[in-house]
């Protein structure tokens, strides 16, 4: 296995729209 | 007025960039599918600053050794590093054809003549399993040097890799997978090996019904 565990990425300090699909055309 | 506000540093700046899949339908005329795709802009003074996002924060979703994403930042110049968030547009059937072709292209331009080298690295984990190094030479056009890398070939891994991904049932599936899949490029005055442009690009599956989108970030060390 791998040796170091990574920090899922919605753990970490991102901006809120990390998570937001743009919805423009 | 694009410093800032989009992919660019004091000496290069990117003009578009898309990965896509051209299928033909018949001799004369053939679909282009993009899966990823930044497109022109032309950002004003008016328009506000990419938010940021600290480096540290992707650090080790890329390379971490000698060369790698940390090294590159301390180097700097840090106005030139940028984080990619694509939506990628998987909405297409695939099918093994050998008439498909599979292709990158990318514009920059610059106030300055020089040669630049393009270092596309795949990365798994955050480790590298494949690089694309490429040499582009400048051309004047309108006042300015512009670098074209058009229609480069897309390599076998990346093929297999989407086709892989398409075979997942479920969007949240591909996306885990995605989670573990970055690309890190570094554009390079191949004679002076000043970092241009150092993108980092990170990955999810586009559910919307317009195709590939994408958020830009420029990375920081507060």
């Amino acid at each position: 296995g791998r040796a170091v565990e990574q920090v899922p990425m919605r753990k970490r300090q991102l901006p809120a729209s990390f998570w937001e699909e743009p919805k423009l055309t | 007025p694009w410093q800032g506000r989009s992919i660019a540093s004091s000496k290069l700046r990117m003009l578009e960039f898309s990965a896509f899949l051209e299928q033909p339908q018949d001799p004369e005329t053939f679909n282009k599918h993009l899966f990823v795709h930044i497109g022109q802009s032309n950002p004003t003074y008016s328009d506000p600053y990419l938010e940021s996002v600290d480096v540290r924060q992707i650090y080790d979703k890329f390379p971490e050794k000698k060369g790698g994403l940390k090294e590159l930042f301390d180097k700097g110049p840090q106005n030139a590093f940028f984080l990619v968030k694509f939506w990628a547009d998987l909405s297409i059937n695939l099918q093994d054809d050998s008439n498909f072709f599979y292709g990158v292209s990318s514009q920059y331009e610059s106030s300055e003549n020089m040669v630049i080298t393009s270092s596309t690295k795949v990365c798994s984990f955050g480790k590298q399993v494949v690089e694309k190094v490429e040499t582009e030479y400048a051309r004047f056009e309108s006042g300015r040097y512009v670098f074209r890398i058009h229609r480069s070939p897309l390599c076998e891994y990346m093929i297999n890799f989407i086709h892989k991904l398409k075979h997942l049932p479920e969007k949240y599936m591909m996306n885990s997978v995605l989670e573990n899949f970055t690309i890190l490029q570094v554009v390079t005055n191949r004679d002076t090996l000043e970092t241009l442009l150092c993108i980092a690009y990170v990955f999810e599956v586009s559910t919307s019904e317009h195709g590939a989108q994408h958020h830009i970030y420029r990375l920081v060390k507060d």
